[in-house]
This record gives C-alpha cells, sequence and structure tokens, in this order.
C-alpha cells in the first residue's frame, strides 16, 4: 500500500464523514445505494463512518459524473480509458466519466458471461477505489488489492484485501468490531470474466 | 449510461475497440532506437500517469526517457521490466484504469517507489 505525499489524512477531529452527489446528476437510489455500499466497506475496517447528506457544498466528500474536460485540469476521455479520479484529502473530490457504461447491480448474470464485453464498467469496483483515494491512499502494486489502479474489462473487485486494510489503518486505526480480515463483513461476490469466483478477502 | 445490468446495455454502446488507448496495439514490440509513429502519444500517457516528468513536446523516437518510463511501469505492474513495449505491456496498458498518477511529484507510491524485495533496512542500535 501507499500514500500520497506528506501522507495526508481526514484530521482526528473528523471520523464522521458526510457524502453528496452532484444535483445535475439527477442520480437514482439505486445508484446511491452502490456508493453506500462502498463506503460500507472502508467504515467496517475503520473508525471512519459516512453520511449522505443533501448538502453538496458543505458535504466533506462531493461525487459527481462529468464529460471531458470538467475544470480539473483532468478531463475525461470517454468510454473506458480513464474511469474516474480523486483528490486527497481534505479535498474530497469524487469525478467519475459520465461516458462510461455503469452497471449497477454488480451481481454476475446466469450464463456466467458476466461483462462478456468491453465496455461495461462494475460502478462499485471503482467506487470502493477512489473512496481509497480521497481517504489517503495511494496505488498499490498488489494485484488483488482494490488500490491496483486498473481494472481488467469484465473483473469486479469490491473487497479489501490485506494490503488495502494495512493502508488505511495505519492512517486511522481499526474498527473496534473489525476482528480481522476473516470477518465477513458485507457481502458480495467476486467473479472474472467466466464467472470463476475468486476467492478474495471475505 | 447507468444501466442495472449489462444485458440491458444497448449494443450500438458496446464499442470494444472505441477505447481511448485500443491505437497503442499497433506500437507492439516497439524498442529502444526506433522512431514510430504513435510513441509521442504513449509518452503523453506516461506523462498523464507521472512515468515522464517532461511535459514539453514528445517525438516519436524511442529515447531513453520512454524506455525509463516502461521500465518503470513493468515494475510497478509486476511485468518483466524488458524495457520494450512488448504483448503483455501493451495489454496492460490499454486496461481501463483509475485516472490517478501513480507516481505523484516523482516518488513513486508503487513497487518502483520500494527498496527491492530483500534489500537489507538499515539497522542502527541505540548505546
Amino acid at each position: 500500500y501507499s500514500f500520497f505525499p506528506g501522507r495526508p489524512r481526514w484530521p482526528a477531529s473528523k471520523t464522521d464523514l458526510t457524502y453528496a452527489f452532484l444535483p445535475a446528476n439527477s442520480l437514482t437510489d439505486t445508484i446511491k445505494s452502490v456508493f453506500s455500499r462502498a463506503f460500507d466497506r472502508w467504515s467496517e475496517v475503520t473508525p471512519l463512518t459516512f453520511t449522505e447528506t443533501a448538502s453538496f457544498q458543505s458535504a466533506d466528500i462531493k461525487v459527481g459524473f462529468f464529460a471531458g474536460d470538467h475544470n480539473d485540469g483532468e478531463p475525461f476521455d470517454g468510454p473506458m480509458g480513464t474511469l474516474a479520479h480523486a483528490f486527497s484529502p481534505p479535498a474530497g473530490h469524487f469525478h467519475l466519466d459520465g461516458e462510461e457504461n455503469w452497471v449497477i447491480d454488480g451481481v454476475p448474470i446466469d450464463d456466467g458471461n458476466f461483462f462478456s464485453t468491453l465496455s461495461a464498467v462494475d460502478l462499485e469496483s471503482v467506487a470502493v477505489h477512489e473512496i481509497g483515494h480521497l481517504l489517503g491512499l495511494g496505488h498499490s502494486s498488489v494485484e488483488d488489492s482494490i488500490m491496483y489502479p486498473t481494472l481488467g474489462a469484465g473483473t469486479r473487485r469490491v473487497e479489501l484485501a490485506n494490503d488495502d486494510i494495512q493502508g488505511v489503518q495505519e492512517l486511522y486505526g481499526s474498527n473496534p468490531n473489525f476482528t480481522g480480515p476473516s470477518t465477513t463483513l458485507t457481502p458480495s461476490q467476486e467473479n472474472d470474466t467466466n464467472g470463476t469466483p475468486k476467492f478474495g478477502l471475505s | 449510461h447507468f444501466f442495472p445490468n449489462i444485458s440491458s446495455i444497448p449494443p450500438s454502446l458496446l464499442k470494444p475497440n472505441a477505447t481511448a488507448w485500443a491505437a497503442f496495439q499497433k506500437l507492439l514490440g516497439c524498442h529502444s532506437g526506433q522512431k514510430v509513429d504513435g510513441l509521442a502519444k504513449i509518452k503523453k500517457y506516461f506523462h498523464y500517469f507521472g512515468y515522464v516528468n517532461s511535459s514539453g513536446n514528445f517525438t516519436d523516437d524511442f529515447d531513453d526517457i520512454l524506455e525509463y518510463a516502461i521500465k518503470t511501469y513493468q515494475q510497478n505492474f509486476n511485468l518483466n521490466t524488458t524495457g520494450v513495449l512488448d504483448g503483455p505491456t501493451i495489454q496492460h496498458i490499454i486496461k481501463p484504469r483509475c485516472g490517478n498518477a501513480d507516481i505523484v511529484n516523482g516518488t513513486s507510491t508503487m513497487n518502483s517507489g520500494k527498496p527491492p524485495a530483500g534489500t537489507p533496512t538499515m539497522h542502527t542500535v541505540a548505546h
């Protein structure tokens, strides 16, 4: 695991973080629940909590979908390529490329050809990764970690690996209810392209 | 572009080769000393993710800067550090990814920023 230069993190006085969605995106509750699940994965292993708020301006974390140039100097590039980016604490900006084909319900379909095409992206996988950046984690070379930079077309990776947990706990400490990687806190299913379940951390 | 599942995505939107980096596949096998149309674009890719510092006008020459960037990228992604745009490296480069840089302010946050495995860590004994 790794951190941003200078190891920025949310101040110790701020463990209850709020997040809000760009009103102009008019996201449905179903889409918002994907982000809620993604936040839960990080709050399960740290003392941090994440609560949605309606006020985009005052929220600690601001989530928005944008297409192309969106005035932060890092324009998006259309389908595939860069999927999203997030700023280190305490900026809290979380931007996703609005031109991706975002799949909301990551449960694989029966025939196992989940993501059988190359241009569908699992929203929860990207959300869990970017929240890692929002908390202060950089990229990791550990291939099954959430903070590994690429998300192969056809994969869904939502469960924190040891590498991710050690990194975020080095910044914030642990959640008193977290009793180690074997704890199954948020059910999910991981599959790669041909639907073979991946037995990651659970 | 939100879909409950993959079968609800209209085929017209599923254009596998419309990805931003598909063009890099024609650079397969390029190595140091060559001049190939398109190398300037992949230098821009490496600059975007922090592997190349200078943001000047990139040329199509496969120069030392590009070779070093490729070796660092290969190290970060556990690929053989050949310094060549070989198959595994190209296949990895075109994968969709997070837009955050791998190398920030010149310091890598992945493998290449760590001491090689097995490097004896400094031991000091307090007297």
